[in-house]
């Protein structure tokens, strides 16, 4: 009994939460695929499902996926790990500015490459564009202060954007009154989801005025369609960063929500702007009011904020 | 990745989307 106790190594914590976690979390998603099979409606995570999910360390996992594409890869190595990617997540290189995979030094900046700007061409007809290219999860009205991340699994606006400094002058009035600007008016949202292999920088979808970035550091889940129907309020706990200002109908907004592989986020003319930090405390969040600064990174500023036109870059998302 | 846009419009605005469409930079959303 000695030499076999002798024998056994000591069970290490973390491997052990990682086993029984992955297993516990594989097992729920054959069980819901299962669902999905036989059309049964997909279940939302418990309260428990998603802490335990949060418990991950996904913001660890993302900067070292960061720090281990931002490797500078030998010239020889770049065709055939590039292509792969390409081949895996169908890229179209014939859009990229510049189509040589040796340009290329490794997969961060491959991941952040620009496009021809012929490729892309504004509707001219809209008065709102699409800010990037991927997958349209979800449009329409906002009812009441939730909003849908898709069909059925919603989360609460004020959660989402934080505590505007607007008050209320009548307390019945609900989080959306006071964003809107008219009677006239109402509140629309549209949820665009990039994939891997899409273009991962976004543009200003029309002509507004930013006045004020929050910055909430958060989760970084998979923010995968898949999980954006089992996780609740996905979108209020993961990193992220919105831009709230004005358009010529009143209230605009545009929030970068953050992901496990794609944990960083740019804002150009924000360099103060600082994403995937190591350490941060929850739930909190933090604002640049552009209204008051006097100078913004390549930007003049229109009185009270940052002027943006339909269809410039205004930032994007990093590997890590 | 994902990016929400929240915007007030007037209550004709209608968008000229499909759910789960693919999209990209520069195309119209929607109109008045």
């Amino acid at each position: 009994l000695n030499t076999g106790r002798g024998l056994l190594p000591r069970p290490r914590p973390l491997p052990l939460l990682l086993l029984t976690g992955g297993g516990y979390l594989g097992y729920q998603h054959y069980r819901r695929r299962g669902q999905q099979e036989d059309d049964a409606p997909s279940s939302v995570a418990t309260p428990t499902q998603v802490a335990l999910y949060r418990s991950f360390p996904t913001r660890l996992l993302s900067r070292a996926w960061g720090r281990l594409n931002g490797v500078e890869l030998p010239t020889w190595l770049r065709k055939p790990v590039y292509s792969l990617y390409i081949w895996t997540f169908g890229v179209n290189m014939q859009e990229a500015a510049v189509e040589d995979l040796h340009h290329y030094r490794n997969l961060g900046e491959f991941f952040r490459r620009r496009l021809k700007p012929a490729v892309r061409p504004l509707c001219a007809s809209s008065c709102l564009v699409s800010p990037a290219d991927g997958r349209i999860l979800h449009f329409g009205r906002v009812k009441n202060s939730e909003v849908e991340q898709v069909k059925g699994v919603t989360y609460s606006l004020e959660n989402f954007l934080g505590p505007q400094k607007k008050q209320a002058h009548d307390p019945s009035s609900s989080f959306r009154d006071l964003l809107l600007s008219s009677p006239d008016s109402d509140l629309f949202h549209v949820v665009v989801y990039l994939a891997p292999g899409d273009y991962h920088c976004f543009h200003s979808p029309t002509d507004w005025r930013v006045e004020l970035r929050r910055h909430f550091p958060g989760s970084l889940m998979s923010v995968n369609p898949g999980v954006a129907r089992w996780v609740k309020e996905l979108f209020c706990l993961n990193e992220r960063v919105a831009l709230t200002g004005q358009w010529q109908h009143g209230f605009f907004s545009l929030t970068a929500v953050g992901a496990t592989n794609v944990g960083s986020i740019r804002v150009y003319f924000d360099q103060e702007l600082q994403t995937n930090t190591p350490r941060y405390s929850k739930g909190s969040f933090h604002d640049r009011n552009y209204a008051s600064v006097h100078q913004v990174a390549l930007h003049t500023l229109a009185e009270g904020g940052v002027t943006l036109q339909r269809g410039e870059v205004l930032g994007e998302f990093n590997l890590g | 990745s994902t990016i929400v846009l929240l915007f007030e419009a007037p209550k004709d605005f209608s968008f000229s989307l499909q759910p789960g469409q693919r999209i990209r930079v520069g195309e119209g959303l929607g109109s008045l």
